[in-house]
């Protein structure tokens, strides 16, 4: 469903661009429909970066992202504002809520974008808060927030319009491992309705639960494992 | 040297505050000088804010928050603002980076406050990010940096005013093991050279390295175990 081929992602900072940091380099990645992935590996390894390309939600600075065999960069923009909206689902590694938006409200804005009728998406959205376990906090503010609910309003607003991608940036590192073995369940859950799911993690069990592991060391991948 | 009597923390929401959310109910609990405690529980428990709490950050709703058996409600401003930039230093959950300033700004800050001399506090900086291996990181903006390493440079930063009092919200959340392994021994060392730490985490192993712990469920300490 989406492949990285020859992928650099390098960034220009200081005067004159003369700093290089080099996040990603020369990375080949085949994610196949119906995956189920876990990335791995060190602080300020690449791991972001790399789902944020898998996203497109950011170009690469060399080689090429396809998302279902079609080159991202040859796409318009309307064109990758609907992948973005409607095929992918993202959960940032900060969350990225709206703050002046209810925990409920957050998860309808991308069926709002999506055009989805306000009954339906209230319904869908209900659903979700319930899953990961936040309904009696629907009407709170990301302020009014814990750290790990906020994270779990990411999730939510994530599979909120049936993604056929789902990338979360390490979804369990605000949680209890209860809390936590929550979301594995719910990720495996949707895994198994069909869609591919590439989570970025240093939790081991979210590891083990996946169907294959890579690790990224600076900016390469440097070992893959099959189940 | 921080002792928690009675607290309550409750929040209200909707109109006319007809919705109350009992975040800590009834709280006992008193944090000896040079301890290494661990907070546990759910998410939503209730440990940030307790944490808050305790640093001064915020005030009960009922009960009495001491700091050195002095109750903070009747400090000054001024007192209190001391106590928040010396005397203490406190690791966010989110962060809570200054966005325009780089890492090394950052950790800078808190000493500018303090009136250090521009050379010392400097020299301050750069010491603790080496600490949390962001030496070459120095000039990034926290939004040129990777989630491990915003979360370094906030401990690095609660670091800096040579704090007798340690809060430590999550602080390996973001990390992969060896990169939490080592802000681990750090928050040890700190400890050793007499820093009181406490320490909200899910993690096992951050637990077990404590002298002391304890678990929060629905806004009550449940249980308490000593080494
Ligand atoms: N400003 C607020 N208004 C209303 N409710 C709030 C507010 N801030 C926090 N809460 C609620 O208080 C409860 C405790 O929050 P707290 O942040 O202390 O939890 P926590 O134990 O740190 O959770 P986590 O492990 O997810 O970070 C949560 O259920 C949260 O929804
Ligand atoms: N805008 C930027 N400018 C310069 N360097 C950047 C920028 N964004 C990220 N970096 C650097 O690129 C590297 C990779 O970042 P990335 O966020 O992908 O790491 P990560 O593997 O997700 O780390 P973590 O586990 O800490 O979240 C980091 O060392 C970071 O400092
Ligand atoms: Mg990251
Ligand atoms: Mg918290």
């Amino acid at each position: 469903i989406v492949e990285l081929l020859g992928v650099w992602k390098i960034y220009h900072m200081g005067r004159r661009g003369r700093i290089t940091v080099e996040a990603l380099r020369g990375v080949d990645l085949a994610v196949r429909r119906g995956e189920f992935l876990a990335v791995m590996g060190p602080s300020g390894s690449g791991k972001s970066t790399l789902l944020h390309l898998m996203g497109c939600l950011d170009r690469p600075t060399e080689g090429k992202v396809l998302f279902e065999g079609t080159d991202v960069s040859t796409m318009r923009s309307a064109a990758l504002a609907r992948i973005r909206n409607r095929r992918v689902g993202f959960v940032f590694q900060s969350f990225n809520l709206s703050p002046n938006l209810t925990a409920l409200g957050n998860v309808e804005l991308p069926m709002v974008f999506a055009g989805v009728p306000r009954r339906e998406r209230l319904a869908r959205a209900r659903e979700l808060l319930s899953r990961v376990g936040l309904r009696e906090r629907e009407r709170h503010l990301p302020a009014e927030l814990s750290g790990g609910e906020q994270q779990r309003v990411a999730i939510a607003r994530a599979l909120a319009n049936f993604p056929d991608l789902l990338l979360a940036d390490e979804p369990t590192g605000n949680l209890d491992s209860e809390t936590g073995h929550g979301v594995l369940s719910l990720l495996s859950e949707t895994n198994v309705e069909g869609v591919t799911v590439v989570v970025v993690t240093h939790d081991p069990e979210v590891a083990t639960a996946a169907k294959r592991r890579l690790r990224i060391r600076d900016g390469h991948i440097v070992e893959a494992s099959d189940a």
